[in-house]
């Protein structure tokens, strides 16, 4: 653990008197190992690493009884102070449906979070509506189908050669009619780097009133995080993210990338596979579990 | 002597932050600008290009494998696809059930993910796009049973090769290991020889958890080779670099896309050519 490591520098240091800000540096290398290890992305390392060498230095650290604990204090701080904040809640239109729009790369967890999400709000009175707008990848539409049918949550879903904002913008106006006050598309899974599938994101909140939408993101996910939802945050704002897979041992550092490089709040984690499977967001669980 | 192509402190800077960047991980990343560092020395190497060149070739060579391809015994192989949830593994069966059959060989699927919803529906689409049979059971029917069968199957049929589908499962959760070792071990009962390759399926987008994911799932069931996954992403897959390291097993295939034609036999230099675009 980064406790440890950090115990170790100091120990090492401590025969010497006061620490210079050499030594502080010393002690940072240890620090971005372990962001490093944690997957958080190579330059939001390098920021927090300032930040935290000024208040590391700026807290006399140098001088303290404890130097390895209270610079784990300063980092683990930080971490919550970046992770934290932001509207964490789901926002809800100010006339029904809401509309929440699940967007991501393949396989992060959109259609079983979209599911999740559906049960989630059903137990704080909502009435929601699961949308099948994944037409390409083979059985998206059975697998969000038979999901609802286990929850008895209903699906909106159009036959083979209908499009996505098609789909969407009818999927609304069933919702309306049946009196459903939210509304959770669930889209395919698509690169960034995808123009036409990222036009197709533009073109479904162009037809439908979308209030949050909530990048979906594994939990594993390395290097490539930020780059990845800066350029979805570029095509459709996001609102919110959902890490998914966090019942691993995987250390989230994504979540703290794509936060502190697009601003966008974490809302909820998933923790499992079944439908109740879904959290709200602890900054500071997640702060401890970057720092491993 | 020119500056410009002077090999700098800065030149091995940009080469880790580079390294760092496509998640080959601070260790690794490290091993390999030391020995970039020897070679230049060893080799009296003075310019950057000399320097590249060399590095490039060192990193194709580390992940080079002398065995080619898939292993397969006669008169039935089985060939078991693992990972963990989401990273492509019934997708990539679609692809290789094509890709051996263009090969001569005859397949069929075996549809082990009872679990996840549309799981089965989904490797059923797969192999009518792909042109060959697949073995199913019922949703929540026990995994061993439909590979048992599947290899029953092909045996009557007459079909070469068997590809096993599993459910995706986290390293983390003991029950799904202990699942995946019984499936392995059922399977080498009834076939012997089988699993003749297990297929670890790692996403390029993960980052250093792949590694632990590829430790975890060698603990349980005889790990033969990795297929990385979306690479057609802007991710380029560095964490081979340390499985490869500390288990030294091959990668065999490299997934580049969603379609069934997007599947390629793995090639180091284009690999390595990958994490410098
Ligand atoms: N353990 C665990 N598995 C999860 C979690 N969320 C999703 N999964 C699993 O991850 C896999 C992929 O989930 P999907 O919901 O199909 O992912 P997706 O983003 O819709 O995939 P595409 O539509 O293909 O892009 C499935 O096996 C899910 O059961 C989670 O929080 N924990
Ligand atoms: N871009 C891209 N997408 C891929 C690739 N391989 C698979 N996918 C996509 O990744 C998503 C997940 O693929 P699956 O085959 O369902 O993954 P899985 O490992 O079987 O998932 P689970 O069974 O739920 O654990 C799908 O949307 C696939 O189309 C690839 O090489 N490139
Ligand atoms: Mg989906
Ligand atoms: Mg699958």
């Amino acid at each position: 653990a980064l406790s440890d490591r950090l115990e170790g520098v100091f120990s090492k240091l401590r025969g010497k008197g006061k620490l210079s800000e050499a030594d502080v540096d010393i002690a940072l290398r240890e620090v971005r190992l372990a962001l490093l290890e944690a997957d958080v992305n190579f330059k939001v390392v390098k920021d927090v690493q300032n930040r935290i060498r000024e208040k590391t230095i700026g807290e006399h650290v140098m001088e303290s009884l404890t130097p390895a604990q209270h610079v784990v204090k300063i980092v683990h701080d930080e971490l919550v102070e970046l992770l934290g904040g932001g509207q964490r809640r789901l926002e809800m239109a100010g006339s029904p449906p809401t509309v929440v729009m699940l967007v991501g790369l393949q396989g992060s967890g959109k259609t079983t979070s979209a599911a999740k999400l559906a049960l989630h709000m059903r137990k704080q009175g909502r009435r929601p509506l699961l949308v099948a707008a994944d037409v390409y990848r083979p059985a998206a539409i059975d697998q969000l189908t038979q999901l609802g049918k286990q929850l008895s949550v209903p699906v909106y879903s159009e036959p083979a050669g209908a499009k996505p904002p098609d789909i969407c913008a009818n999927a609304v106006k069933k919702a309306r009619e049946d009196a459903d006050d939210l509304v959770i598309l669930d889209t395919a899974g698509r690169l960034q780097i995808n123009h036409e599938l990222m036009a197709e994101l533009e073109q479904i909140k162009a037809r439908v009133p979308v209030t949050e939408t909530l990048f979906v993101a594994d939990a594993m996910t390395g290097q490539e995080a930020v780059n990845v939802a800066q350029e979805f945050h570029s095509h459709v704002p996001l609102t919110g993210l959902i890490l998914t897979k966090m019942d691993g041992d995987a250390r989230g550092g994504a979540a703290l990338s794509i936060r502190a490089v697009t601003g966008v709040p974490v809302k909820f984690v998933g923790i499992g596979e079944k439908a109740d499977a879904l959290e709200p967001f602890y900054p500071d669980r997640v702060a401890s579990r970057i720092l491993g | 002597f020119n500056r410009k192509t002077e090999i700098t402190e800065e030149f091995y800077e940009e080469l880790e932050e580079l390294l760092i960047q496509a998640d080959v991980g601070v260790m690794t990343t490290q091993r390999l600008i030391e020995a970039l560092r020897e070679r230049v020395e060893d080799d009296n190497i003075r310019a950057i290009d000399g320097a590249r060149e060399a590095f490039r070739d060192e990193m194709a060579g580390f992940l080079e494998d002398e065995s080619e391809g898939l292993r397969l015994a006669q008169p039935v192989s089985l060939l078991l696809i693992v990972g963990v949830n989401g990273v492509g593994k019934t997708t990539t069966i679609g692809k290789l059930a094509t890709y051996l059959k263009g090969a001569g060989h005859s397949v069929l699927l075996a549809a082990g993910d009872t679990f996840r919803a549309a799981a089965i529906e989904q490797l059923q689409a797969w192999g009518s796009r792909a042109g060959v049979p697949v073995i199913a059971h019922q949703p929540g029917s026990d995994p061993s049973a439909v590979i048992f069968d599947a290899i029953a199957a092909a045996e009557a049929r007459g079909v070469d090769v068997v590809l096993a589908d599993t459910a995706g499962r986290l390293h983390t959760k003991f029950n799904l290991m202990e699942e995946l070792r019984k499936v392995s071990s059922v399977a080498g009962k009834r076939l012997p020889g089988a699993p003749h390759e297990v297929l670890l399926i790692v996403d390029a987008t993960s980052g250093q958890n792949a590694l632990i994911q590829a430790k975890q799932f060698t603990e349980v069931s005889p790990v033969t080779g990795l297929i990385v996954t979306k690479l057609d992403s802007t991710a380029k897959g560095g964490i081979v670099f340390a499985i490869r390291d500390e288990l030294g097993l091959p990668i065999k295939f490299v997934g580049t896309g969603e379609k069934i034609s997007d599947l390629a036999p793995f090639d180091a230099g284009r690999f390595v050519g990958g994490l410098f675009d």
